[in-house]
């Protein structure tokens, strides 16, 4: 199984709609994929048209207790191939709990382990920070997507990202994860700010950067609020086109574990 | 001395955009300002033009160091009655020193009194996270001022601010702070779902909305990339004009300290 976290501590830069809409274009390939919500806040749940307040199973329990009850705590989706591993509030709670586990950035990748063979494809969606969730989440990681949104403040953290899955790398020895990319979102095709970012960025990190960029979309902005993926709920948008092709670009980055 | 806190730990919804043009229409208008960067990111700082890792004195030597240096860690804008107190990355290593400290998160407050003279109105831009600096700036502070993304998850996290407002204003007693407002940002004017979130955020929250709002415009995503409020940058531009109404506003709902 790929493991593919997306990653990036800053807010808001499209983390939650690329790891859903990249799901649902390996999903609709014909993937068995599993979107993990590994955030609190549950967006990657809210996307899917779940409420994470009303869930009596979520990722915490597959955390504290093991895969045995996987099956009773994924969800489905409208889209056949793509499950949901859902999470809410609950999980926030994580970091306390393990505070003094040995070994607690690596329990993710020590649950994903038996169920290996279930899905070809498991997502990601991890938290706005660079604490123990996130750790967990680049452990277990083959691949980390960098959502990077195309303003002034772009290359913020970035370098401190990079240089922490380098740790990880290191540290966590033999652990495969690396950057599988730089993704830019919220791209304005007709401002010069927008073009700048872009150029600076491709400079900065060459053929690190996808060549597909996420233009900034209504149709991306309004597909959680109706709890579909931009492959439903407006399949022939630009949104959609421009996920299967990152899709198609990433299939070609994978590296095999 | 006015103190408003610009708050909401949810990174990338308009704080640093509404810290500085907010301090720039309020100096405008005749208003003694200091903008304090409480950001280890030093965004504020960037966005006045300043480069955070080029100033060998910051707001983390005004914490730890006492206000005896506050006039040459000051440093001016191209608005007469705009004065900086820049961050950088230093600031992080806040919480770290601080955390055996008594009373940790009244040091910014504690510091800020010996100069309330020196100036009408403060304002601190916070950094996106409910931490130990958030902390220092809201018991420290009399107003905040909470911008809100125009978007499907504009909720996120706004009770746990409102409540975590209120528990300091009962814990640290006597203490002032309370939301003035929360101020829609990032509002796109023809589309329905920033009307919906308007709408629905009216009908929570009634008055504690700000009427002003803040339009999407690219002035605005512009400016700090030449290091200028708005007002100098686009001083007839729709952004110019939205915080000159916010300040406004925010005039007429500030509380005698
Ligand atoms: N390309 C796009 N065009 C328009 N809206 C977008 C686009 N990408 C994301 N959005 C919207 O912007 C908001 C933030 O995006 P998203 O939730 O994916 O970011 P995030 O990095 O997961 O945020 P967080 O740090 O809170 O987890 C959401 O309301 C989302 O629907
Ligand atoms: N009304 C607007 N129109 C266009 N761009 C905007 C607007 N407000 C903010 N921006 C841009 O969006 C980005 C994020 O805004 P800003 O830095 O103010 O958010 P923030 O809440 O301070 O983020 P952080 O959580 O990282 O501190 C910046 O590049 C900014 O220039
Ligand atoms: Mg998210
Ligand atoms: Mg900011």
């Amino acid at each position: 199984m790929q493991i593919i976290a997306v990653a990036n501590q800053k807010g808001g830069c499209g983390k939650t709609t690329t790891a859903i809409n990249l799901a649902g274009a390996f999903a609709l390939m014909g993937y068995k994929v599993l979107l993990l919500d590994f955030d609190p806040q549950g967006h990657a749940t809210l996307g899917l048209g779940y409420n994470p307040n009303e869930l009596d199973l979520t990722v915490y329990d597959f955390m504290v207790g093991g895969n045995a009850r996987l099956a009773s705590i994924i969800q489905r989706t409208n889209i056949d191939n793509l499950h949901l591993l859902p999470a809410n509030v609950l999980l926030a709670g994580l970091d306390l709990e393990l505070r003094t586990a040995p070994g607690k950035e690596l329990i993710l990748g020590e649950q994903l382990r038996p169920i290996a063979d279930w899905y070809d494809i498991c997502l990601i969606d991890c938290p706005p920070t660079l604490g123990l969730l996130m750790l967990n989440a680049l452990t277990a990681s083959t691949n980390v997507i960098v959502p990077v949104q195309a303003h002034f403040y772009a290359l913020d953290g970035l370098k401190r990202l990079l240089d922490t899955i380098q740790v990880i790398r290191t540290r966590f020895h033999p652990c495969l994860v690396r950057p599988m990319g730089l993704l830019l979102t919220f791209v304005e095709g007709r401002t010069l700010l927008s073009k700048r970012v872009e150029d600076g960025m491709r400079g900065l990190f060459g053929p690190l950067v996808f060549d597909t960029v996420i233009h900034k979309t209504i149709t991306l902005a309004e597909a959680p609020s109706v709890g579909q993926a931009i492959q439903t709920y407006a399949p022939d948008s630009r949104g959609a086109a421009e996920y299967e092709a990152l899709a198609k670009e990433a299939l070609g980055r994978l590296q095999t574990p």
